[in-house]
């Protein structure tokens, strides 16, 4: 994770999926 | 006596006309109708008012209606337009079309800046950026040391922070985003373009 950006490793990492509201 | 809570017995609001969402988004007739049958779910989900609560989003998100997690608080509040605490159909719609893969790529990069400008000051400052960084370490199953968090906040400000005045302001977000292109993939959900056949019963409910 050192090797990227911090908002790439929010990007990555945040635990969120918008997608997952289609299939609630 | 029991009490219940007041959520439960407003009444349904008025939804706004598909027809003008369309006009307004990057969504057809069609999917703005399939989009609320996926609303309707969403926002019975807990308090059947139809309207979308905290505690309904982040139960559609994470199967848990009290999980805390600093993105999704933040979705939320960038989707409550109205800021009153609830997402109506109109902001659901205007917010997903945002994530639609046809949305220009200007649009996503300025969503993506107000999630990560936490207070709303019109920059994203060291310290937010490492507060987001550190909730995110908190909320993953990732552990890094406190000098390598510095170190990748420090290493980012060197890239994004273009007149080195401590914080990123819009254009250095712009020009930053457009060079990694992966900050933005979170951004597209591919799902928006087939919402017509994920919820095929719009059909059935269709007023156009």
């Amino acid at each position: 994770p050192e090797a990227l950006n911090a908002f790439e490793l929010i990007s990555m990492s945040a635990g969120l999926n918008l997608g997952n509201l289609f299939d609630s | 006596m029991g009490c219940v809570s007041s959520k439960q017995f407003n009444r349904a609001p008025q939804h706004e006309d598909p027809a003008i969402l369309a006009k307004e988004t990057t969504f057809s007739v069609s999917e703005v109708e399939a989009l609320f049958e996926l609303f309707k779910k969403i926002s019975h989900s807990i308090f059947r008012d139809g309207l979308i609560h905290k505690e309904e989003f982040q139960l559609a998100l994470f199967r848990n209606s009290n999980k805390k997690n600093l993105f999704a608080n933040r979705i939320f509040d960038l989707f409550d337009l109205k800021r009153n605490g609830v997402i109506d159909f109109g902001e659901f719609v205007r917010s997903l079309s945002i994530f639609h893969p046809e949305t220009p790529l200007g649009d996503k990069i300025a969503f993506a800046f107000r999630l990560y400008d936490l207070r709303g000051t019109g920059c994203i400052e060291r310290e937010e950026l490492h507060e987001m960084v550190l909730a995110l370490l908190n909320e993953s199953d990732l552990f890094l040391s406190e000098e390598a968090v510095e170190k990748i906040v420090d290493q980012t400000f060197k890239q994004a922070d273009l007149n080195d005045d401590g914080k990123i302001d819009p254009d250095e977000w712009k020009t930053f985003a457009s060079k990694n292109p992966a900050l933005l993939k979170n951004m597209t959900l591919p799902y928006l373009k087939d919402i017509t056949m994920v919820f095929p019963s719009f059909i059935l409910n269709s007023e156009v």
